[in-house]
């Protein structure tokens, strides 16, 4: 599989719906301090899954939701759809027959929770199954978030086996 | 289960070997495991020793020295099993000029079989990517992309794969 | 002493509240006491707002504003109890344009206290400096600093003051 | 005071004798990756008392030592020398006649170690108060290491008021 685009409506400071292709082999993501890279990566994370708020950078899942500007309001929810181009073949059986699959995860203010592959709501459990078959996974050699790459040499060696574990 | 465990390390670290003497322009590397015996439990350690320099802990290299090392165990743990994309957040912040640009050559070397996300603010690699995605804040707190750059060469790439099909 | 913690804390306090509008163009911080009753074991947290966002955990900050909110409070620090100098090691990584040109207009304004020694690998801090130490290893695993530049402005400046002696 | 000079002679990567000098408001040092530049911080560290290998990117006290390198050997012992300034007064009594004052700190293979000010043998803690006495101390906030910058904004808040009890 490819990522062929990403659109995120209501995430971190990604207020207006924002859809970003990803055509090429290698995309370059600049821009000056607190503008809001990172928050697409944290977006990607988010949509695969990630159920610590920690590891995106809140206290609490709620954090992600855009929490208003000097100019705007709050938000009600946040969402993220990642669409995955299906070409290349590599796909989990159940999604074969799709051009394209795209998974969404959607959170509400009140604390209620989506996740939908092609539209269908699914449980949590059916979008990290996806990911898995898919090969991208959570695998933590696939993000390495701005200022962690010392930590795999600084890591201690039992750490440092989990990622081989990952590959494995 | 211990086979795997043991055949995926030996894999990564074949190719962890070959790939640390191509990002330092020489030198060797390698991983250890810390209890051979023990394919459940073992631990890992890196042993690094760039070109000219005398074999030491890996803590004594320098804050490049060490980004550059993890990104060969990470580039050759996905030669080992790919992603289909890879994200690098600003890795090449501690990195000097020569060595940004092997990075960014060691990118392109891995693009046959991963989509990569280089977030930078470092002009070389801005030059290295195929496009690039300006992000910024015209009303404070809002983001916003506001630029997309395709990069010559990759517009070529794309008009003879697009001319091919 | 608890008093002496309590004077130190509202200097600093005030300092860094002057401090960080000046490096993020606008915007506001504080530092607030965890626990204002006990002078001895109190935490000390910090409140930061960018200018136009609202203020939220410090946590979500991005890397560059963490870094130029933590220098703003470290000068904050240098103001209160100045030290004859001041080392930053690649401090200007996680930076901008923009916020390394305003990083190092705070280093100089500083500089009426304390020397300031500055470890880059930014182009535009290297031209900001007096002098530049360049260190290398012509022979792999041996240091040597082998050019010293001095800056023309830096120049003028001491020989004004050599004359004025 | 102000720091006039720094002299290195076998520490770490800087085997041959280094003399750098600070006559001005604001040194910038750079070079290479691995070249020796945070190496020159460490030997700072080292001179004005530092006890912890560890905060020393070492592992043991003699990892300080040039170890060699493929066309040299380890040295026999590391040395580092600073040179103060007291040029404007903010000086310990004992040394306010002296126009300079260096320090030394010498470490030997075998484990034998020297401090000297004004090259006359004394003992750590003489070292440690003639810092404290010039305010240069080891300040927390006077040394700012390579990734480091960030642990203050991620610092425990009761990791934080050790930074304000320095500057008490
Ligand atoms: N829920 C939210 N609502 C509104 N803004 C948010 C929210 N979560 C985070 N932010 C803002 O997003 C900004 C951080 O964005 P991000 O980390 O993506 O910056 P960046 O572009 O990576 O910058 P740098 O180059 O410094 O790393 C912060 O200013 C933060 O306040
Ligand atoms: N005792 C020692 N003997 C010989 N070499 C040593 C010793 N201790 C450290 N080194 C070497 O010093 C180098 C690290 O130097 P340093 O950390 O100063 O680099 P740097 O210039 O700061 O680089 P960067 O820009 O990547 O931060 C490492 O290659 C390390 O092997
Ligand atoms: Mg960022
Ligand atoms: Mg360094």
């Amino acid at each position: 599989v490819k990522i062929k685009r990403l659109e995120i409506g209501g995430f971190k400071s990604f207020v207006e719906r924002t859809v970003i292709q990803f055509d090429h082999d290698v995309t370059g993501i600049v821009g000056p301090n607190g503008c809001g890279k990172s928050n697409i990566v944290d977006a990607i994370r988010w949509c695969m899954g990630e159920q610590s708020a920690r590891h995106l950078r809140g206290r609490a899942m709620s954090d992600v939701i855009f929490s208003g500007s000097d100019t705007r309001p709050g938000h009600d929810f946040a969402e993220v759809t990642i669409v995955f181009d299906t070409a290349d073949g590599d796909v989990p059986p159940a999604y074969s027959s799709f051009p394209e699959i795209a998974v969404t995860r959607r959170l509400h203010r009140n604390g209620d929770s989506e996740y939908l592959i092609n539209k269908t709501q699914v449980r949590l459990q059916d979008v990290t199954d996806l990911f898995l078959g898919t090969g991208a996974g959570t695998k933590a050699y696939s993000i390495i978030e701005q200022g962690k790459v010392g930590l795999i040499v600084s890591a201690k060696p039992e750490e440092r086996r989990l990622l081989i574990e990952e590959a494995a | 289960s211990r086979r795997l465990f043991k055949e995926t390390f030996e894999a990564v670290n074949l190719k962890f070997q070959a790939l640390f003497p191509k990002l330092f322009r020489g030198g060797e590397a390698s991983l250890r495991l810390t209890n051979p015996e023990d394919m459940l439990e073992t631990g890992i350690e890196i042993l690094a020793q760039p070109p000219g320099k005398k074999l030491s802990s890996i803590e004594l290299m320098s804050g490049g020295e060490k980004a550059l090392t993890a990104v060969s165990l990470i580039f050759a743990m996905f030669q080992v099993k790919p992603s289909p994309f890879c994200i690098l957040d600003e890795v090449d912040a501690p990195l000097d000029e020569a060595n940004v640009a092997r990075y960014n050559e060691a990118v392109r070397t891995m693009t046959d079989r991963s989509q990569f996300i280089l977030i930078t603010h470092i002009k070389k690699t801005m030059q290295m990517v195929d496009v690039l995605y300006g992000v910024t804040m015209p009303e404070p707190g809002v983001s916003k992309i506001v630029s997309v750059q395709v990069n010559d060469s990759a517009q070529r790439r794309m008009n003879a794969a697009l001319s091919a099909r």
